[in-house]
């Protein structure tokens, strides 16, 4: 149901159909099919096989940011975990610091979540089976001086990366947002230019307030980096290729299941790929 | 937002007696792209526009109402029509002590929404037992229990070396000791494409047959709503549902996706991560918000 001069009405029925149920949203599929309409000839357009080609081809550089690796350039090499609730922050930190430490590095983490009923006990489950120390405080105590305490125990025990856990919270609750900017204050104060790493988790299952959610953690503290998680299940993640397009901010690494291992570097072809299965 | 968009839409519908079919196709418009915007699932949009559309054609405009007054009102009570009715509660009809089921996908809310549920029906009276049988997640057993020393509710001592089904039978064995008449259990989080652990969740219905079994729904959810609650639905046959994170901007369209799919009732909404934040399910809240 868009105004579409050249694509016969099956084509963009079926090729509206998958984008929507991708969770692509109706902002950004609106965008691709206008795109598709810009750049093909009417005789490509009538073509299902080079459509989706086309589609293909510019979701992926929609999510090819163009940006250098992650470079772990400065000791501690501080990474910032953020997003709402339940989406697989304090799991995804125990799979990069296992990830990390497979690569030869000394990592730390901080138990940044004072809140949550069991969230340091939590993290500190990962930490022991990781072989990583964990620096966490008392429920309920300001998760500012927590993960300044573990960064000062990183520099004294010449860390090469801490990775610091932060509470969920919803994007919409102001207080709980200025917490997280208190908190990356504190990590520059500790460390000039930290925290090096600002990486927002998403889950793969969210529908269209994953938007509001990347531009909220986005205005407030600048992330760096993207992780969408769950994408062992059934949901495709679709809303990612808006966001990216829109914040150009990388997907560095996305979550598949809930073991340490279950951790990849993005691809932008296999996402691509899995999106039209 | 959807009544200010349409208003413009409908305006032309003033002068003419009637709603017809290609006169409302704009209206139509509208509100298929507002309810996909509210994350509601592709099909479930497509059957609720045409009820609309059966709805609306041939309706005489009115007197009371301006035309587009009108349509906003067949959208909006429609909407209201497929969420249910305003929730009662939980059913607990059985020999005590009765077991209710928290079940969903991986942090989903269930083990938070286990302690609100409690402290709801202590405060109705009843006086409810705790157990996890999240034998898989670090330190899940330890949040329930904190969860539980919160709401002042007993709550079982789970060894995660034990079996699922073992430890919710022996729960309802120790809930009896104690005098209670309600026994709720979280389950880990799982994939409704997860074979093994689908099954569990088959073994412990079957072994401590739950007057309830709730599934626990995300509000953020996506287009897979329907096809996640219609899983856990068909394995489980589910009887009711609570949504969660609806204290957030998330427009809910999951709830819609998932009433459509299980004609399941919505019995809760969660409105908070404190044990508090835990209300009766209205229709008429969740339509304006879809409704953006
Ligand atoms: N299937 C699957 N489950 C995941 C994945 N990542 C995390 N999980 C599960 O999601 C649930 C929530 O994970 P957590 O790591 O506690 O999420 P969180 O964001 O730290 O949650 P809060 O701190 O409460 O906001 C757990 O059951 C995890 O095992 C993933 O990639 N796939
Ligand atoms: N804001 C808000 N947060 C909630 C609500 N319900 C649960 N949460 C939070 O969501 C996160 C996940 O909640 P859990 O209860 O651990 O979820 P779960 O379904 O038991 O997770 P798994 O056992 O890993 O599958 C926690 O941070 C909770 O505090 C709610 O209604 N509103
Ligand atoms: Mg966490
Ligand atoms: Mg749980």
């Amino acid at each position: 149901f868009f105004s579409s001069k050249s694509l016969t009405k099956e084509n963009m029925d079926a090729i509206e159909e998958v984008l929507f149920t991708s969770d692509v949203g109706v902002k950004t599929s609106q965008r691709l099919l206008d795109f598709l309409n810009e750049n093909l000839s009417n005789k490509e357009l009538e073509d299902a096989g080079k459509m989706r080609d086309a589609l293909k081809q510019r979701i992926k550089e929609m999510v090819k940011v163009d940006v250098p690796p992650v470079a772990f350039d400065k000791k501690p090499y501080i990474i910032m975990i953020v997003g709402v609730n339940g989406v697989g922050k304090t799991t995804t930190i125990g799979k990069l610091g296992a990830k990390y430490r497979a690569l030869g590095k000394t990592v730390l983490f901080a138990a940044g979540d004072t809140f949550r009923a069991a969230a340091s006990e939590q993290i500190e489950v990962w930490g022991e089976r990781a072989g990583i120390q964990v620096v966490s405080g008392q429920e309920g105590s300001d998760p500012a001086a927590v993960i300044y305490d573990a960064i000062s125990a990183a520099k004294a025990k010449d860390i090469d990366i801490v990775i610091a856990d932060t509470a969920g919270r919803l994007h919409t609750k102001l207080p709980l947002m200025e917490e997280l900017k208190k908190v990356k204050r504190v990590c520059n104060k500790a460390v000039e230019g930290s925290p090096h790493e600002i990486f927002l988790v998403l889950d793969a299952n969210t529908g269209q307030n994953a938007i509001s959610q990347a531009k909220e953690f986005n205005d407030a503290l600048g992330i760096t980096g993207i992780i969408l998680t769950k994408l062992d299940g059934t949901a495709k993640g679709g809303v990612i290729i808006g966001i990216c397009d829109e914040l150009k901010k990388p997907v560095r690494y996305i979550g598949i299941g809930e073991s340490v291992e279950d951790l990849r570097d993005f691809d932008p072809d296999e996402f691509v790929n899995a999106l039209f299965e | 937002n959807l009544t200010e968009k349409l208003s413009g839409v409908v305006k032309r519908l003033r002068g003419e007696g009637k709603i017809t079919e290609s006169n409302i196709q704009e209206a139509i418009k509208e509100v298929k792209l507002s309810l996909l915007e509210a994350d509601v699932n592709f099909n479930v949009v497509k059957n609720f526009v045409d009820a609309v559309t059966r709805r609306a054609l041939g309706t005489e405009v009115l007197g009371s109402l301006t035309p587009d007054q009108q349509f906003i009102k067949i959208v909006h009570d429609e909407l209201i029509n497929m969420m249910g009715k305003d929730s009662t509660g939980v059913e607990l009809s059985g020999k005590p002590p009765v077991a209710i089921m928290m079940v969903g996908l991986q942090g989903s809310g269930k083990t938070t929404s286990a302690g609100k549920l409690a402290r709801y029906l202590q405060i109705n009276k009843r006086k409810p037992y705790l157990v996890s049988c999240d034998i898989y997640r670090p330190a899940a057993i330890e949040q329930l229990k904190k969860v539980a020393l919160t709401v002042g509710v007993p709550a079982f001592d789970t060894n995660p070396q034990d079996k699922p089904v073992d430890i919710c039978r022996a729960a309802i064995g120790q809930a009896l000791v104690k005098g209670c008449d309600v026994v709720i259990i979280d389950t880990a989080g799982r994939l409704h494409i997860d074979e093994e652990l689908m099954k569990e969740l088959e073994e412990i219905k079957a072994a401590v047959n739950p007057s309830e079994i709730l599934f626990v729904a995300d509000a953020m959810t996506g287009q897979e709503a329907v096809n996640v609650a219609s899983t856990f639905n068909q394995r489980l046959d589910i009887t009711g549902v609570v949504l969660t994170k609806m204290d957030g901007d998330a427009r809910g369209g999951a709830a819609l996706s998932v009433r459509a799919a299980t004609g399941k009732p919505i019995k809760f909404v969660g409105v908070g991560e404190k044990m508090d934040g835990f209300e009766l399910f209205h229709p008429d809240r969740i339509a304006s918000r879809i409704l953006g």
